[in-house]
């Protein structure tokens, strides 16, 4: 039921 | 030095049961504002940010900036030596490798202290873009966890649809599909009990289970919990702790295969 995905996709390292 | 008093240990306990199931170890940054903390699980999928300000404390003193990485199973072991209406002290000098944990009861008849080892750890800290939300939701965190914990029963994945007529929990396994609606409450007289919904716009996700039962750990923290969505964005879901501060936990959406 869907892949998941990364949350580095969405928050960069500062 | 870095010394911070907090009346309930209860309270410490109840965060550390919150963000244990996700969280090996973890880096408290402790400065004049209070205590946080952010750490992803070892999967990059989840996050966890928790803020304890320090005027929530009885007594809060930081010299100068300190990061104390702890083991949150040794730190576990420590807090299971507490009264449950004990205070706690936390203590650290300012290069120290250790911290010290001292439990106070009530009355003063039982003093114990516990020194930890702290760890060196290489957490990076990930910069949280700003979001519109479409969708806030606001529901009593036993419903919420109540719902999670019903629909992980039969799928691995929870769909959170969201419209101006109320929130739709739903999920589909082998043995069929479930389905939890929630409507709006008219009855706002008492808030941690309603379901508040400020849509701006429509917003239908997918989620895991597996987090959002992790999630729910932070039940005894609150008895409100808000759930933040917006498409292609990871959710955000906000317990606020009464006088402290709040954990609040990220997490990454599935997408279509």
């Amino acid at each position: 039921s869907g892949n998941q995905t990364s949350l580095m996709n969405f928050f960069k390292p500062k | 030095m870095f010394e911070a008093r907090l009346a309930s240990s209860a309270t410490f306990k109840k965060v550390l049961d919150a963000i244990k199931d996700l969280l090996n170890e973890a880096s408290f940054d402790c400065s004049d504002a209070g205590i946080q903390l952010q750490a992803m699980d070892n999967s990059h999928v989840s996050l966890v940010s928790l803020n304890l300000k320090s005027d929530g404390f009885e007594k809060y003193r930081c010299d100068r900036n300190l990061t104390m990485g702890m083991n949150l199973a040794s730190l576990s072991k420590v807090f299971r030596c507490s009264g449950s209406d004990d205070t706690v002290t936390i203590k650290a000098q300012d290069d120290a490798d250790t911290v010290t944990f001292m439990f106070e009861a009530k009355k003063q008849e039982k003093i114990s202290d516990y020194e930890m080892k702290l760890m060196n750890l290489d957490q990076e800290h990930l910069g949280i873009p700003e979001t519109e939300f479409s969708c806030i939701i606001k529901l009593p965190s036993g419903e919420f966890a109540r719902i999670v914990r019903d629909l992980s029963q039969f799928g691995e994945s929870i769909v959170i649809s969201c419209t101006k007529e109320g929130v739709k929990f739903s999920t589909q396994g082998d043995i069929g599909t479930g389905n939890v609606k929630l409507a709006q409450t008219n009855n706002f007289d008492k808030e941690d009990q309603s379901v508040i919904i400020d849509m701006q716009e429509p917003v239908s996700l997918t989620f895991s289970c597996e987090y959002l039962n992790s999630f729910t750990k932070a039940t005894p923290l609150s008895n409100q919990v808000t759930l933040s969505l917006c498409d292609n964005v990871p959710l955000v879901v906000e317990y606020q702790i009464p006088d402290l501060g709040h954990l609040k936990y990220y997490l990454a959406p599935k997408i279509e295969e």
